[in-house]
């Protein structure tokens, strides 16, 4: 359960960087 | 939404971004910005930090959809200009303020926010030798004239 909650949060924490890039146009 | 207790060293910046919502939609986008990006520095793992930097993407996304005709926004080298002139508008009112001797909440608040600003130029790169001795002024000398007030001295 413990590696699956870790590569969810880290799923979701490389989303956000990817939001981020998109709205700075970075990508 | 709450601000998670991790992300204390951001919550005046966000506090920034809301007083300015309708005075300067441009200030305001910048500062969340900022607080983005340290947010997901400092803690974008636990679940209740993770969700305030969701929600607080979702606000960014939709206030880029809204500003969309504003240079400012469309172009970072503009709103790095925006920015700055606002930060040192806020600092120049605050240091004729107390170069006067006039000392009141209003000009404390000046200065604080002007460091505070100075904090948000961060997004656009390292800041200048300039800028980071006005953000440590800013800073002291807000914190310096707001004791002194509460104590019931003068500030020197």
């Amino acid at each position: 359960t413990g590696s699956v909650g870790t590569s969810v949060a880290s799923a979701e924490q490389d989303e956000l960087s990817q939001r981020l890039a998109r709205l700075r146009d970075q990508v | 939404m709450a601000v998670p207790a991790q992300f204390k060293a951001i919550q005046h910046h966000l506090r920034t971004a809301q007083e300015h919502e309708k005075r300067d939609p441009v200030v305001a986008y910048y500062c969340r910005l900022y607080a983005m990006q340290t947010g997901m520095k400092v803690d974008s793992k636990s679940p209740e930090c993770r969700k305030f930097l969701v929600k607080l993407m979702d606000q960014l996304e939709t206030m880029k959809k809204e500003l969309s005709d504003n240079d400012s926004i469309n172009q970072e080298v503009v709103g790095n200009a925006h920015i700055e002139n606002y930060a040192l508008k806020m600092f120049l009112y605050a240091d004729n303020e107390d170069r006067a001797q006039r000392f009141h909440k209003n000009m404390i608040k000046s200065f604080y926010t002007s460091s505070l600003l100075f904090d948000v130029l961060s997004v656009f790169g390292e800041l200048s030798e300039e800028n980071i001795q006005h953000r440590k002024y800013a800073r002291w000398k807000a914190t310096y004239i707001h004791t002194c007030l509460k104590n019931g001295d003068t500030p020197q």
